[in-house]
């Protein structure tokens, strides 16, 4: 079963069609192997992204140099798997 | 937690649980049936749940879950649903009603490769399991895979693409097996797609900007449709179409079954934004389903009581 150690899941929210632009040049640069769960189309709707753990400083220092506004939606995504994991076993039980 | 026999609805389950668990309600209801449309790119069936109190090629209205296979939440919602359409029947007047004018198709694990890749192997995997030839990489986006602005913009061509559209139209079995259903049974009237997360009923298009003919009767049933969605917990759920509410999106479902002439069809995206994304707490399985019911039973009341 693959891992996500240390992948972070980030909120993005954008405050005009330029930063939208910004964000879908990101999405273009496959070597960051970014997956993208809402996509960048319009300033209303917020862009959720996970990012591998190599890739989470370079995205973050992209989106702060771009002074693109984020939160950190999940910090660790392999503790919420682990939790879901748990959580199967459990009832399974 | 809410128990059918030794099946917990708020749990996360494999296939093979989800199966049993269909056959277990076909056991216990005579008017449940279960019925294989087809087969995945893997082999494995596609069981479609057919609620039907009679008669013949009757009106229908069809419901999915899962053709992105990490969105659990919607395939555990479908059983909660089957299990709800069942047990009321008898004794809800307005499922009672709705089964005894029209069948009903629930597919509640519409990519069963993908969603059994998710327990085995990614967690993450969204796609269908097909092998592209001359490519590295594996599977189609299907809910861009439909005959409907198929391959334009909106989806990738890129088959390494969480949004590749594949090849050509319908060339996902687990798509063109729906497609032969919808097609053989010729009086579906309501189509309903089930997503997660973002909490949203969308209706056509998604390809185009050019607003279906019957925009303003849709919107206005989705308006109803999430008023009693977010009754029961405050959900806050947006509906429009889905290029106006969301982005872009070409050759997909409810485009395709709009097109076809199924007028009521619908995509629901939904809980949870904001936290969890894909990963929604099995405790929050059967407060999701219980609200999205409350939606789907606006949309199925008005398809019967609006029969075109």
């Amino acid at each position: 079963l693959e891992t996500f150690v240390g992948h972070q899941v980030l909120r993005i929210k954008t405050k005009n069609e330029e930063e939208v632009k910004q964000l879908q040049l990101l999405e273009s640069l496959e070597h960051l192997e970014l997956d993208f769960w809402i996509n960048p189309s319009a300033t209303a709707v917020p862009v959720d992204v996970r990012i591998p753990a190599v890739s989470v400083q370079s995205v973050k220092a992209f989106l702060e140099s771009q002074g693109i506004e984020y939160s950190i939606l999940i910090e660790d995504l392999q503790d919420v798997l682990d939790k879901e994991k748990q959580d199967m076993a459990e009832s399974a039980q | 937690r809410q128990r059918s026999g030794s099946f917990d609805f708020g749990a996360y389950h494999t296939l093979d649980d989800i199966n049993s668990e269909l056959d277990h309600l076909v056991s216990e209801y005579s008017f449940v049936e279960k019925i294989q449309i087809g087969e995945s790119y893997e082999k494995r069936p596609l069981y479609v749940l057919k609620f039907s109190t009679g008669g013949s090629n009757r009106p229908a209205i069809w419901l999915d879950a899962g053709i992105h296979s990490r969105e659990w939440v919607t395939q555990a919602s479908a059983l909660w649903i089957a299990n709800k359409i069942a047990s009321d029947y008898g004794t809800d007047a307005s499922i009672t009603s709705l089964l005894d004018k029209m069948d009903l198709f629930l597919l509640p694990v519409a990519n069963p490769d993908g969603f059994v890749y998710t327990h085995t192997s990614n967690r993450m995997w969204r796609k269908t399991r097909s092998k592209i030839p001359g490519s590295i990489c594996v599977g189609v986006d299907p809910n861009r895979n439909w005959d409907a602005g198929f391959g334009e913009a909106g989806a990738s061509g890129n088959s390494c693409s969480e949004t590749y559209h594949g090849p050509y139209p319908n060339s996902e079995p687990e798509v063109k097996s729906i497609v032969d259903f919808v097609k053989s049974h010729g009086n579906i009237k309501a189509f309903v797609s089930i997503h997660s997360y973002s909490q949203l009923l969308l209706y056509p298009y998604g390809y185009t900007e050019t607003p279906v003919p019957d925009q303003q009767e849709l919107h206005e049933v989705s308006a109803k449709a999430v008023a009693a969605l977010s009754s029961l917990y405050g959900t806050k759920y947006k509906y429009g179409s889905i290029i106006t509410t969301i982005y872009r999106a070409s050759g997909g479902t409810i485009d395709w079954t709009y097109n076809q002439g199924i007028k009521y069809s619908f995509t629901f995206e939904l809980r949870d934004t904001g936290r969890y994304g894909f990963l929604l707490p099995a405790k929050q399985i059967v407060p999701t389903a219980e609200e999205t019911w409350l939606a789907l039973k606006v949309i199925m009341e008005h398809t019967r009581d609006n029969m075109y």
